[in-house]
């Protein structure tokens, strides 16, 4: 019955398999990324009517929906296997919250540095990786990654950012099974290690390694067009 | 011959408010933005003859007049939306990734007989 309720039928009509629930609905004042809110008053302002709504001006690119995936990957450990002096965090990106019917015109990796004050390198290393494949523990690591990125990244006060384009790495992502996520690793240029964390290589866990290192934040900002809703050809009004 | 009394301007085609508050609906804990949605709608009668302000087409206007020839056999031109504007939805989907999506067409602007 739930199945073929008005609402759901409604909600089908605009695209959405169902009334949506997200986990964090209980916490007031979640965070909302603010490019998406520029956009959001820009398509409701004064010009709405000269702006189109299947094309994301923004990014250049056809498509009505504008998805900022969160990064479900972890810490792996505060030392890198193949980098004895980098720390690396896995980055995933669940692509299969885009609905078979839409077409993924742009995925845009964007990583965020926040500097944090007296602490911490000024310059890192930064490296990205596809994970091609899960590695057994002890094998060799580059084997089932690719490189993606390599390129030093200077700290400042204001957050820094990277930004990626892996639309065709994110298309691959959609089919079950085929999405092993991306590492990032990241080496203090201007710090030794020991001066940075409260351990030695040689400790079997680390304490808080990320704390003497810039907080990292990644999301991959995801347009896509549901055809149905964007009927191509549309004569603009004269 | 026999006297036609037009249609009471409360019944003629135009668009009708209707304002939708999503917390009414209990939307609010997906959708950020907007509060709620215009689900304005088109009804009333298009009568003969059938005046400039109800945005007929040459076809509506000769309908109606046949309609009110034949009022039986031909129904009336239809009031139906001629100017629709988009809308936008912030939302949170089921994986808490914040989504924006545009709409095509969705507030009824204008009505008209066709």
């Amino acid at each position: 019955e739930e199945a073929k309720s008005p609402e759901r039928l409604f909600l089908g009509s605009l695209g959405l398999s169902g009334r949506p629930r997200p986990a964090g609905s209980q916490q007031p004042g979640r965070h909302v990324p603010s490019a998406l809110w520029r956009m959001f008053r820009r398509s409701e302002g004064d010009h709405a009517e000269e702006s189109d709504p299947c094309t994301v001006s923004e990014y250049g690119v056809r498509g009505n929906i504008i998805r900022y995936v969160q990064d479900q990957g972890r810490l792996v450990s505060g030392w890198s296997s193949s980098c004895r002096a980098c720390l690396e965090k896995q980055l995933y990106f669940n692509m299969s919250v885009l609905q078979p019917v839409e077409l993924l015109s742009l995925a845009q990796l964007e990583i965020t540095f926040h500097w944090k004050l007296l602490q911490g390198p000024r310059a890192l290393s930064v490296s990205l990786y596809q994970v091609i494949r899960a590695t057994l523990r002890g094998a060799d690591p580059q084997a089932g990654r690719r490189l993606l990125l390599s390129q030093s990244v200077r700290l400042q006060h204001e957050p820094t950012s990277v930004a990626v384009d892996l639309t065709a790495l994110a298309e691959g992502w959609r089919k079950p099974g085929r999405n092993y996520g991306l590492l990032l690793e990241l080496l203090p240029l201007d710090a030794e290690p020991e001066e940075l964390l409260p351990f030695h290589p040689g400790n079997s866990l680390p304490l808080e390694p990320a704390s003497a290192l810039p907080l990292v934040q990644a999301s991959l900002v995801a347009v896509s067009l549901n055809p149905h809703q964007c009927r191509s050809g549309r004569r603009r009004r004269r | 011959s026999a006297v036609h009394l037009p249609v009471t301007p409360s019944n003629v085609c135009k668009a009708r408010r209707l304002y939708i508050d999503f917390k009414d609906v209990g939307w609010q804990d997906w959708i950020i933005a907007p509060q709620g949605y215009m689900a304005n709608y088109c009804h009333g009668e298009c009568p003969f003859p059938l005046s400039e302000s109800l945005n007929g087409t040459n076809h509506a206007i000769l309908q109606t007049l046949v309609h009110s020839l034949d009022p039986h056999g031909t129904p009336q031109p239809c009031c139906v939306p001629i100017h629709l504007s988009p809308i936008s939805m912030l939302y949170y989907d089921n994986n808490d990734n914040v989504v924006l999506r545009h709409y095509q067409d969705m507030v009824v602007d204008e009505c008209g007989c066709r």
